[in-house]
């Protein structure tokens, strides 16, 4: 799209592809080429109408983590089964830790074989406390715990690990419903941070997760991780126009430092190299 | 749904004897979308589209169904033709070693306490490999599935060579009288080369009787590029499609197929160690089109 000269329907049909294959999704795509087409029609350059056209899409809201507003913020991390929410946690945990608050973390995936022990291990490579119970024990009643303790020994940030969960079973659907409402109802407040947690190597079922965990849970953010496989994350664009729930951060490798703030400039760069 | 969509486009052909080209670009295009809504690439799409316009166009209007319904039942066809049929496990050889790759979360270590359980059921005698040494808790997680299904299984977590410790496994399993051998792996970027590499090295010098890519159902236009390039480094005997029991419409498998021609052998349609199904073709079709 740099290329000089007027755009024909080769370039159209060209930039269509590269976009659908982004996982941008039908509709989104034909509405960015309209809206390019619109911002070309008035003497914008291919390069700035479709940056444009694709900034446009994406959410006004703040992009940093919710940190300021309460002397001990709550950060619910929630998402489907395997996008890589325990491995986020630790690095958020270890990124607070560096800014110099002191966190806690609850492992709050009382469920899948080893899930809170995953956690746990983290806690100690990042020496992050981390409060963890056996399996089965009720999740609800461990971050009811989990807030008493990082109340009762002075820890300022509380990051709660959940179980993956399908958007499409509703008994899941309720346990999150209810760990949010003990924290309300525990904290006085709404979590600060509320954060869906979506693999970049996800499709269109993407919009399903945000739909159905945005009505249960009123999301605060969005966490876009693997953007180090050869996904683009377009779903992204789609995400942030229909729910206006921003992505705040991005995973981009396994290993703890791999975690960076949403650069939507960057990001739309991304999608045409 | 697809039909209803399709009725609308061709309402008014239900009189006529013969689909023309144009009443067939309407009826394509709408199955274009669907398609592409439901996760297929769209290189996929636009080669599926074309063959089922070279088998739609000139055909009877079936004096029984309406148009709406011939497209759909051409495209059904079609697709079924590319998604095959399920194919069992090969379990011909003694031991039998299934080894399972795929990118990260996307359910192996899950999928191999689901593939023991099964060949237990089965009196096929399984056996787990841990070889997954990076993730924090992976042996973790495969030795407590490994108890909750009552299966040998060779953990350590004494080294980081992972390809000694497949080979121990595996010995391991032989030693247990064990007649299928799955190794887990860790998940990996099929554009990391030196994981791959590592894949590679283990392949040859272990050569497993399967090699069976795991991809998540929710997967988008990506999968295409991933099943490419598990096949295309390591080769790739069949799939295990999870997450099924999202409401994912599964697109990917469709260019999985395409791309690799592997057959699918499993889907994952749940977190617990019986939720393993076989492949059922038409079910798939029907929610690829929605
Ligand atoms: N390449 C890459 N892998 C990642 C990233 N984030 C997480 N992973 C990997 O994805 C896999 C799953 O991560 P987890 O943190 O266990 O995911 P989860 O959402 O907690 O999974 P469940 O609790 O089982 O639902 C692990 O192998 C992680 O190392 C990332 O940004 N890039
Ligand atoms: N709902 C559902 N969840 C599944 C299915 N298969 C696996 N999972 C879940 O997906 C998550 C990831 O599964 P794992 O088996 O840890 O995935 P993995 O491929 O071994 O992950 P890595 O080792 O990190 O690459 C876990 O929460 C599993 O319980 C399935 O068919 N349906
Ligand atoms: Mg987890
Ligand atoms: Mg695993």
């Amino acid at each position: 799209i740099k290329g000089p000269g007027l755009p024909d329907e080769t370039f159209f049909q060209e930039v269509e592809e590269l976009l659908l294959e982004a996982d941008l999704g039908f509709r989104t795509v034909a509405q960015v080429i309209e809206t390019a087409r619109q911002k070309l029609r008035s003497g914008q350059t291919p390069e700035e109408a479709f940056h444009h056209a694709l900034l446009g899409l994406l959410s006004p809201s703040g992009r940093y983590l919710n940190l300021k507003g309460e002397d001990r913020p709550v950060l619910l991390f929630v998402g489907v089964n395997g996008v890589g929410k325990t491995t986020t946690v630790a690095k958020v945990a270890l990124r607070l830790k560096e800014e110099g608050m002191r966190p806690l973390i609850a492992a709050g995936d009382t469920f899948r074989a080893a899930g809170s022990a995953q956690m746990q291990v983290w806690g100690t490579k990042i020496g992050v406390d981390v409060v963890a119970k056996p399996p089965g024990h009720d999740p609800a009643a461990l971050v009811y715990e989990a807030i008493d303790s990082a109340d009762q020994n002075g820890y300022n940030a509380l990051l709660i690990d959940t179980a993956g969960r399908m958007h499409t079973k509703k008994g899941l659907m309720d346990e999150i419903g209810k760990i949010k409402r003990i924290i309300e109802k525990k904290s006085g407040t709404k979590p600060a941070e509320t954060l869906l947690v979506v693999d970049a190597t996800t499709g269109q079922n993407a919009l399903r997760q945000a739909e159905i965990f945005h009505d249960a849970l009123e999301l605060t953010g969005l966490i876009l991780t693997k953007v180090d496989g050869s996904s683009k994350g377009g779903i992204v664009f789609s995400l942030e126009s229909l729910y206006n729930v921003p992505v705040k951060l991005i995973g981009m490798g396994e290993g703890v430092h791999h975690l960076e703030m949403f650069d939507p400039r960057k990001f739309v760069e991304a999608l045409f190299s | 749904a697809l039909s209803s969509k399709l009725d609308v486009a061709f309402k008014k052909l239900s009189r006529r004897g013969v689909l023309r080209p144009a009443d067939v670009k309407n009826g394509l295009r709408e199955i274009r979308i669907a398609l592409l809504e439901a996760d297929v690439h769209y290189k996929v799409v636009k080669d599926f589209i074309r063959r089922v316009e070279e088998k739609a166009v000139g055909e009877d209007v079936l004096k029984s169904l309406t148009p709406a319904q011939q497209i759909i039942k051409i495209v059904r066809d079609e697709m079924l033709d590319v998604l095959g049929a399920p194919a069992p496990v090969n379990s011909d050889t003694s031991p039998t070693v299934i080894l399972l790759v795929g990118l990260q979360g996307a359910g192996k270590t899950t999928a191999a306490a689901k593939l023991a359980k099964k060949f237990k059921k089965e009196g096929l005698k399984p056996f787990l490999v841990a070889a997954d040494l990076q993730r924090p808790a992976a042996v973790d997680q495969l030795e407590q599935l490994a108890r909750d299904i009552d299966v040998g299984i060779y953990a350590t977590k004494e080294t980081k060579n992972v390809l000694n410790t497949v080979q121990k496994g595996i010995e391991a399993g032989r030693k247990n009288f064990a007649k299928i051998i799955i190794v887990d792996t860790a998940g990996r970027l099929q554009i990391d080369r030196s994981l791959m590499e590592e894949l590679v090295l283990i392949k040859k010098k272990v050569s497993p009787r399967e090699t069976l890519l795991v991809a998540d159902a929710m997967a988008g236009q990506d999968a295409v590029n991933v099943a490419a390039g598990f096949h295309d480094q390591i080769g790739i005997d069949g799939v295990i499609f999870t997450k099924v029991d999202s409401d994912a419409r599964g697109g990917a498998l469709l260019s999985l197929r395409m791309v690799t021609g592997t057959p699918i052998k499993f889907v994952g349609v749940g977190e617990k160690s019986d939720d393993l199904e076989a492949f059922q073709p038409e079910r798939m079709v029907s929610r690829i089109l929605g």
